[in-house]
């Protein structure tokens, strides 16, 4: 029997810089498809508002609050949005808060209702979940005595509005352009 | 606009352009989502609303978006070639929707006074000098206001300012709205960044002329006015 000849060991005919080559492609193509998964996945956010309306009991609606520019209606503006900032840039939410804005104050038997747009940038597969936990941020900040803002019973939950009517109204205040440079004052 | 500089984008999201055949001719302001206040006498040559095109944004050459005039409304006691009452709103054909680079500016009320020595903008794509060239990207300079007492001197217009016009810019000269840059907004802030327009671009004796500063037509004194064409 002839004992089968060992074949000699196939000399490895592949240069040590190729396999470097190879491996480092190997690597960077990993790198680019895990990278494309967290930027899609956990990065990739789009813009999102909803409508909200307030009631704020310990004020009485007046007719200066219709007066564009009026100190009272820019004045109680600024403060509310001030109040969302600080409920949702103090949550879990921070993160993916942008604004608010006061688009309107209408008079209401209890006191005087606000309606404001609430702007949020969300990432596509979760908008939802985050949705919901606004309303409940919301919702369990504003049961608070401390605050003189009320959820309005009447439009309890978060609406959403789509973007281009959104920044249409967020946009329709009059003056708004060149922020004065302070030192030309 | 003589001796200004190349304007921020957003910085004036009210300025508008109003062009004939794709020719800038005259400036304008956004006051509505459907009005825009110019010089009457803009419309001296083209009276017929459907010729013009009015575009927004920064520049000329892109502009942000275009709309056509649906009508022209220009001042009853107002006579071509004469300065008095020079002003005019126009409808456009659909409104506009507003972003961060298209928003109207603030109208003043009509008691607002403005102190002479106050500082103004005006912006446009009029001529960079007398006779000089016109750019595409929308100009701004900081000027002031003259008294029109100091402008009805002899040595600068010689009583030719009435209670309807408001005096801007310097009496050095340099500093200035040019030609073409008619219609557009001579604009104040108030202590909150909030614009309000407080003159339209109307005549002046060259541009940038030792004691020939702007003219502008006064927006308080037709306050009522714009009302009464706009409801705004």
């Amino acid at each position: 029997m002839y004992q089968p000849g060992i074949l000699g060991r196939r000399k490895c005919s592949w240069k040590p810089w190729m396999v470097a080559l190879i491996i480092t492609a190997v690597l960077l193509a990993l790198a680019i498809i895990i990278g494309l998964l967290v930027y899609f996945l956990a990065y990739d956010q789009k813009t999102y508002y909803y409508q909200a309306s307030f009631l704020i009991p310990s004020i009485k609606y007046s007719s200066d609050l219709s007066v564009e520019q009026s100190r009272l209606r820019t004045t109680l503006k600024e403060k509310l949005s001030n109040e969302i900032d600080v409920i949702f840039q103090r949550s879990s939410l921070k993160h993916h808060y942008v604004k608010s804005q006061v688009v309107n104050f209408r008079p209401s038997n209890d006191g005087l209702k606000a309606d404001m747009l609430i702007k949020f940038q969300f990432p596509l597969n979760n908008v939802d979940t985050l949705k919901r936990q606004a309303d409940s941020i919301l919702h369990k900040k504003l049961q608070s005595t401390e605050i003189f803002l009320k959820i309005d019973i009447s439009l309890p939950y978060l609406r959403e509005m789509n973007a281009a009517q959104a920044e249409n109204i967020l946009n329709s205040d009059c003056g708004l352009g060149m922020e004065y440079p302070q030192t030309a004052r | 606009i003589a001796d200004g500089k190349p304007a921020d984008k957003a910085s004036w999201p009210w300025q508008s352009s109003l062009q004939v055949d794709g020719v800038h001719l005259c400036g304008a302001s956004l006051i509505g989502s459907q009005w825009l206040l110019t010089s009457a006498h803009c419309f001296d040559t083209y009276k017929n609303p459907k010729l013009w095109t009015v575009s927004f944004g920064t520049t000329l050459s892109r502009p942000l978006m275009t709309r056509k005039m649906a009508s022209i409304i220009i001042h009853e006691n107002y006579a071509a070639h004469k300065h008095d009452d020079d002003i005019a709103v126009v409808k456009l054909v659909s409104p506009v929707l507003f972003s961060e680079n298209l928003r109207r500016v603030c109208l003043p009320d009509a008691t607002f006074q403005v102190l002479p020595k106050s500082k103004v903008f005006v912006t446009g794509w009029g001529a960079l000098r007398a006779n000089g060239p016109f750019p595409n990207s929308l100009q701004e300079v900081e000027i002031e206001i003259i008294s029109n007492d100091v402008c009805n001197q002899v040595n600068v217009y010689g009583g030719a300012i009435s209670s309807g016009m408001i005096c801007a810019g310097f009496l050095t000269g340099k500093l200035d709205a040019c030609e073409g840059d008619s219609g557009g907004p001579l604009v104040i802030s108030n202590d909150r960044n909030i614009w309000y327009l407080l003159g339209i671009v109307s005549w002046g004796i060259d541009c940038g002329k030792e004691n020939k500063p702007g003219i502008y037509t006064r927006v308080t004194h037709y306050r009522n006015w714009i009302k009464s064409k706009t409801n705004i």
